[in-house]
């Protein structure tokens, strides 16, 4: 399993719709210093509901909407409120060639990786969407596979693909300094929260 | 609960020994301050880079912390392995011969597991499969230039 | 005393807005939270990268800002100059681009004191006059091996 | 004026005497993570007198003395206090040049700037000497071109050269870090203390 593909649409330094495609194995991403390599990482990390806005750098969660996209809503009577939406692809074929020897029923499946006749999809997505209205207040809403769904529910779904909130598995740009300047306590509760 | 903790910790130890032995050719582990009541206790990141006396990380040079920190995260990384990790900028400390080491070891690891990092860093970008480009483009907008390798 | 404050700020303002337009092609400024009694108001580098709208600190990009507060030490430095310098890897969040402007600007202050610079990044070496290598010989015990360039 | 040479003697990772030479304009410090280019500074910084403890990493100032001259203390009798040293030589040549053509009386100089005859000497050098004994008491002495002198002379004689505590000329390793993460009433103290 490996995460084939994330389409950022109006969120923080992308304008429009950018798709990224990605491979397994090792990806760098490089770039000029604010040209947005860490807000690829961000849209992830928003998309799977793995951090707070303030991890995303944010102060409030309206401020992830594209900047230029905020303009347009104060228009003549043009569209009121803005979208931001992060949708995040993984390749599941490997678990589906798994999958296709197993009935639907005995498989705790994932929601959303069988298609409607039972069949394993190798495909399967997560959005985020955050919709902000003209006076600043917002919706934020998670979808699998299409489905609306709860952050707990996504989170349960992550969790049988072993991709855990406090995982550490995305290491932003600073926490290795925070990891040093921490006290001793809070480094044991790390191992604490993986027990 | 003390049990599942010293499960975890046990693991975690022989991880990280393991770990910052290949990152930086010395020995490290993890200390608890209190193995009595560990629940209660803090935990201390041991390490002693080649060469050297054993020392607490308060004394090390800010490359040395850089690499026992990143061997910390990287034994929590193997307890609980995940399909994909994501890492921005994490070899900025160190110098030229330890990003290669660090370069070396994500390469075999992304045999099992995919791996997206962001770097600025020479040996970092050559030892890759592939590098994303991205760039500010007209009016501050991020554009991402795909780059075959 | 508000006088000498007010003094000291706006040369220190000036200073700032040229070194940061040439450190980084954008305009940037000292702003005042409190312009009525500034000896209680808090100080904000605002800035605004090449072609950007004006950001505060907090929502910059980890280069952005180091290459902001750059500008502000310098700034400080040029207020009050001295016989030489000394930098600490201050170039290690910033790109190869901005490490190469970096490396000029220090190369022309050069000429008017003494700049005693550690870096690990390949720009600041090539354009120094000359290079001092430290290495860890037997035992820990430090080394310094003199390059001539 | 520029700095001619840093003498250091059992301080921090250098035992035994290591002179390291310098020259006017550009010069960069390389080296591998952990080698000792950072502890060069805090040799200029201990000198000089222009930082704490603290600032140089260390919890007391008896840390500072190199580890391996520790255990020597403890012999067999041997001897029972250790020494850390630093001398900073200054050039003065071009200085020099000026005073030549005027008086010593004249001239507010620096202690320690002209020679038996009143002739301008060319150098001027700073010592910094911690003895540490056994039990873990330590002095620390401070000296101008060889006479001891205390810190807040120093201070005065390095202002005259344009060197202040305060001044920001040496940036250490996280400093540019913590200028971003202090508030902004911090920031312009900083300010305040220059005017
Ligand atoms: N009193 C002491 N005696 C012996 N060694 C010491 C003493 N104090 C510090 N050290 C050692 O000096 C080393 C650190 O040196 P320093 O911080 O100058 O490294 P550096 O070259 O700046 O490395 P980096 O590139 O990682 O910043 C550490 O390994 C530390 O243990
Ligand atoms: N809501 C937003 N709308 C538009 N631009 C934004 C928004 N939020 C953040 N940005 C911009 O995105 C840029 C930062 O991008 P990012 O932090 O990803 O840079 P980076 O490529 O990681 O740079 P570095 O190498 O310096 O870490 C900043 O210039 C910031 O102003
Ligand atoms: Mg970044
Ligand atoms: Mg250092």
């Amino acid at each position: 399993m490996y995460i084939k593909q994330v389409e950022i649409t109006n969120f923080k330094s992308f304008g429009g719709t950018t798709r990224v495609p990605l491979l397994p194995g090792f990806t760098v991403v490089s770039g000029p210093n604010g040209s947005g390599k860490s807000n690829i990482l961000d849209a992830l990390l928003f998309a799977l509901g793995l951090s707070s806005s303030k991890g995303m750098r944010a102060d409030r969660l309206p401020d992830l909407v594209n900047q230029s996209q905020m303009g347009k809503g104060q228009g003549k009577g043009k569209r009121s409120t803005v979208e931001a939406a992060v949708t995040v692809t993984f390749d599941l074929s490997e678990e589906a060639a798994l999958l296709a020897t197993v009935s639907a029923e005995a498989a705790e499946d994932l929601p959303g990786l069988r298609d409607a006749d039972g069949q394993p999809l190798s495909e399967w997505t997560v959005t985020r969407k955050l919709r902000v209205t003209q006076q600043g207040t917002y919706t934020s809403n998670y979808y699998i596979g299409g489905e609306p769904c709860t952050l707990s529910e996504l989170h349960q779904s992550l969790s049988k693909l072993r991709i855990y909130p406090e995982g550490y598995n995305v290491v932003l740009q600073g926490d290795v300094t925070s990891i040093i300047s921490m006290n001793p306590r809070e480094r044991r509760q790390i191992v604490d929260e993986l027990a | 609960r003390q049990q599942a903790f010293y499960e975890a910790f046990d693991a975690v130890d022989r991880n990280f020994q393991i770990i910052f032995a290949e990152l930086s050719q010395g020995d490290g582990r993890l200390q608890l301050d209190d193995p009595e009541s560990p629940l209660e206790s803090g935990l201390n990141l041991v390490a002693h880079p080649k060469g050297k006396p054993v020392q607490r990380l308060a004394s090390m040079s800010g490359g040395e912390k850089s690499l026992t920190a990143l061997s910390f995260i990287f034994a929590l990384q193997r307890y609980r392995p995940s399909p994909f990790y994501a890492f921005d900028e994490v070899d900025m400390f160190l110098d030229g011969s330890n990003v290669e080491r660090l370069a070396k070891m994500v390469k075999q690891q992304a045999a099992e597991a995919q791996f997206i990092v962001v770097s600025l860093r020479r040996p970092t970008i050559e030892a890759s499969d592939r590098v994303i480009g991205v760039t500010q483009a007209r009016g501050a907008q991020t554009q991402v230039l795909g780059v075959v390798l």
